[in-house]
């Protein structure tokens, strides 16, 4: 299974639909301090069932939706959604047989955040469960935020055992 | 579940000596399984050693050698289990041109190798160079965030906060 | 005591300010004492809103962003009272070239105006080039440091760890 | 005060005599990865008092004495020397008429780290006293460590009154 497409919209300063494609090989995100470019990796994150607001430099998971600028008022939810390609047919059942897979999470401001695997309702531990059988999930030792490529040498030996899990 | 881990344990340290020694054109590094007798309940010990270089605890590597180290250990882990994807935010703060480049090489060895698909957001100029594709994102409206596809020559004016996008 | 403390978080605060607005070229910022009655016992509390957004929590802001409000503090404390010397080593790498430029400038402005000599390390060629002086540090016997003194097109040179210095 | 110059022996990877002249404006600082440049910034710091290990990077103190390296022995002790031009006659009695004063801190291994300001034997509360003097010191805020500037902003607000006081 691969990643192939991450929609973001009202989400952090990404108010308007937006659309990345991930593409095979390398793809390089630019663009000046503040824009934005560390929030799309909080999207990817929160999309694949992110739970805890810290690690969305959020105090409370509220604040991903997006909170008004001085020309725009705050908007009421906040929704992503991944796209899979599963053409290698690895998904679990009952995705087993879908050649593309589409997880959605959305959060209503004041609500709470409800998921949809291809149109049907889904907890987050489907959605965790899906990922991990697709080699990823939100904790990837793989996604790695700014500034933590020193924290793995600074970590504590049992605070790394992740790195040796996700590759058993 | 317990040989699963050893299994993976020799493959991560085997690619992670490897992966280390082409990073740093030298020296020599392994992991060791630390603190428990069951490798299920065991934490992770790495030792690095840059060429010409004392044996030395982590902490006194410098920035710089602190991350290449961790980038190591992360590709080590992929060449054993890939992950479908990679993304890698600002990793080459740290480095030296000379440095950028070698990262750079492996990332496309990896992409090629175990297939993981890479984001790399960056600032440094030899890293965009590197990429198949960028894309920028900007705030031209003040507060508000729009991506756009960009080519490197684009990728040059953005460095301007406030420039408009060149078409 | 206190007096002398509340004088000198009123200078700094409005010199913060100030030099936030500069930095990010718009918003505001400020400090406010929290915590206690007493100001020797308070603490010490930083507001800061990038322009054109809303006012959020410090955690909130960029990597970039909070790089430039920690310098914005540093050097408002400078110009309450000036250090005889500044350290620097690589404040600019979350940095994008735009913020660079500008963070050189305000340097070159507090060296002028407070006296304060600076030592910057960095790997920006931006911040080099604005430099009154380099050293380069070497390591070409491995393990062993030497400084030397080199101008611009040498540091360029230096990328590469194991190349020599062209005289 | 002015801060002159700084002169390395023995201390960490600079084995041999190294003289960084401190001069007016602003003086880079630049080379590969690992060559030794925040080593200049510690030898600043230890000269100055520091005397947390951890702050040096440091298991232990006598961490920071040259270790050898594949073709050199270990060295048995460390030196820095700072040298202050107090032309301005701002140093506290004894040093005031003073044109230079150099502090000296030396550590052998195994031993006691001993300080000499001008010749003569110090503590370092004789040290830290004249550098608080000069508005300076080990835990100066000026001085910001590697990876440290966006610390000022993750620090909780007591954490940051140093600031403040620094500038009273
Ligand atoms: N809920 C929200 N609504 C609107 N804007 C938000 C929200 N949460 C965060 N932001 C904005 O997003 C910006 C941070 O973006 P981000 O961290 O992605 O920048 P970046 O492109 O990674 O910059 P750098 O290059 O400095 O790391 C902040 O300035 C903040 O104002
Ligand atoms: N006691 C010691 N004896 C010899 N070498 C030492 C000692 N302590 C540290 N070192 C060496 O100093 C090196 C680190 O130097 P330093 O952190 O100053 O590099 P740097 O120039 O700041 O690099 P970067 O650009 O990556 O930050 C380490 O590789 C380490 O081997
Ligand atoms: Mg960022
Ligand atoms: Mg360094």
């Amino acid at each position: 299974m691969h990643l192939t497409r991450l929609r973001l919209a009202g989400f952090k300063s990404f108010v308007e639909s937006t659309e990345l494609r991930i593409e095979p090989g390398l793809t390089g995100i630019v663009g000046p301090n503040g824009c934005g470019k560390s929030n799309l990796v909080e999207a990817l994150r929160w999309v694949m069932g992110e739970s805890a607001a810290r690690q969305m430099r959020a105090s409370e998971l509220d604040d991903v939706i997006f909170a008004g600028t001085a020309a725009r008022p705050a908007r009421n939810y906040a929704e992503v959604a991944l796209a899979l390609d599963n053409q290698d047919g690895l998904a679990p059942p009952p995705y087993r047989d879908q050649s593309v897979i589409e997880v959605v999470r959305r959060l209503p401001r004041g609500g709470a955040s409800g998921y949809r695997i291809n149109g049907r309702g889904a907890r987050a531990r489907d959605v965790k469960q899906l990922l991990a059988d697709a080699a990823t999930g939100a904790r990837s030792t793989a996604i790695v935020a700014q500034g933590q490529i020193g924290a793995f040498v600074a970590a504590k030996p049992t605070e790394r055992r992740g790195v040796l899990e996700e590759a058993a | 579940a317990r040989e699963k881990l050893l299994a993976a344990f020799d493959s991560v340290n085997h690619h992670f000596g490897r992966l280390f020694t082409r990073l740093f054109g030298g020296g020599e590094a392994q992991l060791r399984l630390v603190g428990h007798d069951d490798p299920l309940e065991a934490g992770l010990e790495v030792f690095a050693c840059p060429p010409g270089k004392k044996p030395q605890a982590l902490t006194a590597l410098s920035g710089g050698e602190r991350a290449l180290t961790a980038v190591a250990l992360l590709f080590a882990a992929f060449l054993t289990n890939p992950a479908p994807i990679c993304v890698l935010d600002e990793v080459d703060a740290p480095l030296d041109d000379a440095n950028v480049d070698r990262l750079c090489r492996l990332i496309e060895e990896i992409a090629d190798e175990a297939g993981t698909r890479f984001l790399c957001i960056t600032h440094h100029r030899l890293t965009m160079a590197r990429m198949d594709r960028l894309y920028g994102v900007t705030m031209e409206e003040r507060g508000v965030s729009r991506l756009v596809s960009v080519d490197l020559r684009q990728a040059d004016s953005f460095r301007e906060p406030s420039a408009p996008l060149r078409a």
